[in-house]
């Protein structure tokens, strides 16, 4: 097989633990069943050494597995030595040659009656043979292929730009979507979205469903959307928002992309009660997790306050961020209490804090312009090594005569005669 | 890179998948 399969991805290493003891379960019974010479255990396990689900990720005995049960007329098992002899590309000989093999394990699959099967072959002619591939593809359709439904639905929503073929191309979706294909319910979603934007309506309750119907078929960033829209939504505290949370469960079980969350929202009773009692560490991870851009809980109204007891608490990589955030602050007092948390992160060695206070100053940006406290502070950033302020120094010096003139370095040398006569010899060559 | 061996019946079969 080739050593990158088009089909083939490295398994997951970190699927959600209920995910993990599911898949183990299953592997075990198919080693159980195939043990005992049930070749369809056999295609199952060969399965799960594919995709390494439940099992090791191990390619050669897949193709071990899948290839004696394909022999044995299991059509899953053809399919899945198809999707592990299939190349990413196919240029050389060798790859052509794997092209071939995939296509006849995909054909036997699909004449076996895995529909999915017949969906690569339609696959592999489309290069080729467009016609065969429609014709492939309408029969495929017909006996229930979702794929093929889902591809003839892409070309006729692709192929003819009419507001009819569009209309006719979506309802393909929602019936396939709600017959429970996820992909469908993704194309549906983002086209009922795209409608939505242009009409400037709330969400609509058939996107709602179809979101739903998505998710619960296996699309993490469907039941994330919707679980943001009915988080938004919900009043009172977050956890105890569960409709919201039971989406965001559900979209971590799908895509351990979306697991943050959920965790977070968890964790946030416990830090509120740390950093109530004075823990300054709870009081930073509390901001920090205010701070996770793309959070339901993002808010900077709510990460203000704890990244300020944080960076009083010790913390000093807080300072920075409880600064700028206070500066965004309304209150009368902000811009001191910004102010104070600058200098205790400078003076606590962080050159961010140094240096954006430096700048706010030299800008009069959230500050009266004050050059002669300002300028200081970026010069010694420059003087320990930060050669990015020192270009900046250099920069402003251009503008600003208050500025102070970086002390040279030895990053550009003139060139010593010898060197000079050299070029220009060389340039006359 | 992931690498595994398995064994099954007897045969150790080796993988490294990147």
């Amino acid at each position: 097989f080739p050593t990158s399969s088009a089909l083939v991805e490295r398994a997951d290493p970190d699927e959600s633990p209920a995910r993990r003891e599911r898949e183990e379960a299953a592997a075990r019974a198919d080693r159980t069943a195939c043990d005992e010479g049930k070749s369809s255990g056999c295609a199952a396990l060969g399965l799960a050494y594919l995709t390494g689900a439940g099992v090791p990720q191990n390619r050669p005995l897949a193709e071990v597995l899948l290839r004696e049960a394909c022999d044995a007329d299991e059509g899953t098992a053809c399919m899945g030595l198809g999707q592990l002899y299939l190349p990413r590309v196919a240029f050389s000989e060798e790859d052509k040659a794997m092209l071939e093999q995939a296509g006849s394990a995909f054909d036997r699959g699909c004449r076996l009656g895995v529909l999915d099967a017949c969906e690569r072959v339609a696959a592999i002619l489309d290069g080729t043979d467009e016609v065969a591939a429609d014709a492939l593809r309408r029969d495929t359709c017909a006996k229930g292929g979702t794929a093929s439904c889902r591809r003839l639905a892409d070309d006729l929503s692709m192929r003819d730009e009419s507001a009819a073929a569009q209309t006719e191309a979506q309802r393909v979706f929602a019936r396939l979507c709600r017959s429970g294909d996820r992909e469908s319910c993704v194309s549906h979603a983002r086209w009922l979205t795209q409608q939505q934007e242009r009409d400037e309506d709330s969400r609509s309750p058939e996107l709602r469903e179809i979101q739903s119907l998505g998710c619960r078929a296996g699309d993490g960033y469907l039941c994330h959307d919707l679980a943001m829209a009915v988080f938004a939504e919900g009043s009172g505290p977050p956890e105890q928002r569960v409709e919201a949370l039971a989406l965001f469960d559900r979209a971590c079980d799908n895509e351990s992309d979306f697991c943050s969350i959920r965790t977070a929202i968890h964790a946030r009773p416990l830090l509120v009660q740390g950093c109530e009692a004075g823990r300054a560490q709870d009081c930073y991870a509390l901001g920090e997790l205010y701070q996770a851009p793309g959070s339901p809980l993002e808010s900077a109204a709510d990460a203000r306050a704890p990244m300020g007891k944080a960076c009083e608490g010790g913390i000093i990589e807080a300072c920075t961020i409880a600064a700028e955030l206070a500066l965004q602050d309304s209150a009368p007092d902000a811009a001191a209490r910004a102010e104070r948390w600058y200098r205790t992160g400078c003076a606590g060695g962080q050159a961010g804090s140094c240096i954006a206070f430096g700048r706010r100053l030299v800008d009069g940006d959230g500050f009266p312009r004050d050059p002669g406290q300002g300028y200081p502070l970026l010069a010694s950033a420059c003087a320990s090594g930060r050669t990015d302020i020192c270009d900046e120094l250099e920069t402003r010096t251009a503008t600003d005569p208050e500025a102070p003139v970086p002390v040279a370095d030895n990053s550009y040398l003139p060139d010593d005669p010898e060197a000079l006569e050299e070029r220009q010899r060389r340039i006359n060559e | 890179c992931t690498s595994t061996a398995v064994t099954f019946r007897g045969t150790l079969y080796e993988d490294t998948i990147c």
